[in-house]
């Protein structure tokens, strides 16, 4: 029997919250060395890489790799059963069949609730995800999460084109960053210039352009990564013409969660 | 615009 222990039910409360909106099925793997996840969308556009380390959890155990895909929204549903403080067990018999089942206990309340997951498809997943260079990206922006989310949110004002999916594009040029969107009804821009100041050190938006960068994504993907990067206090944009665009937030050095968007050229 | 293309032709299946 493979048996992981956790205890970060609040953690798995957003990544599952964050990740269901826009991917159905995510390939889980936990092994020695912690937790690896991906999912990729319906259209095939955008895929979610989560890397947590088993440091990263207060309390890990796992003999022997596990891995199965299964279904992000019922898990969502499951976790919100759960108490924060709740420790989690993940069970998979040795024999493998194709449940998987996820205890969480609460030691204050002396109660125990189990979920019985089946395993999914999981949509083409695992890949195998090159480290791109830092070198190979044409624009680098890196910003406060909560500065991503509230231009994420003000793109979403006139974000409804109607029967298309609204886009958003984002434009480097002169140490700036341009995010524009267009909807029904109107059209709504931001202007991000470099910042680096002596009263809010912690916080700085830096842009490294080595060429001007236009591209073009789907308003979905940035909402759906702008709730994912709650759990990170910075965000960082990788955008290149030739490779995916990476929206990476990094997980207090034990870990990261990203999501790769194919290029879409302006 | 430019088509976009499959996430996955930038990956190897493992």
């Amino acid at each position: 029997m493979l048996e992981p222990r956790l205890v970060q039910t609040t953690f798995f409360k957003n990544v599952l919250e964050a990740l269901s909106d826009l991917f159905i099925e995510a390939h889980f793997e936990f092994s020695r060395t912690g937790l690896e996840l991906q999912a990729i969308d319906t259209s095939r556009v955008a895929l979610v890489a989560l890397v947590l380390r088993a440091e990263a959890f207060n309390h890990y155990l796992c003999d022997r790799g596990l891995s199965m895909g299964l279904n992000l929204a019922d898990m969502a549903k499951a976790f919100r059963c759960a108490n924060n403080d709740d420790i989690i067990t993940i069970k998979a018999e040795e024999d493998w069949t194709d449940t998987v089942t996820f205890t969480f206990e609460s030691p204050e309340d002396g109660e125990i609730l189990e979920f019985d997951f089946d395993f999914v498809g999981s949509n083409g997943v695992p890949l195998e995800i090159p480290e791109y260079q830092e070198s190979e990206y044409q624009a680098i922006v890196r910003m406060p999460s909560a500065k991503f989310m509230r231009i994420c949110k003000k793109l979403s004002s006139f974000g409804d084109s109607g029967d298309r999916d609204p886009v958003v594009i984002i434009s480097v040029y002169k140490e700036r960053v341009r995010s524009f969107a267009r909807g029904k009804t109107g059209t709504s821009t931001t202007v991000c210039l470099q910042t680096q100041t002596v009263d809010k050190p912690k916080e700085p938006t830096l842009i490294e352009m080595k060429e001007e960068v236009s591209l073009i994504f789907d308003l979905k993907y940035m909402n759906s990564f702008s709730k994912a990067s709650t759990l990170s206090d910075q965000v960082t944009i990788n955008l290149s013409s030739e490779l995916p665009a990476v929206f990476e937030c990094k997980i207090a050095e034990l870990g990261y969660i990203r999501y790769y968007i194919s290029p879409r050229k302006e | 615009g430019a088509k976009q293309g499959s996430i996955m032709s930038f990956f190897k299946k493992p």
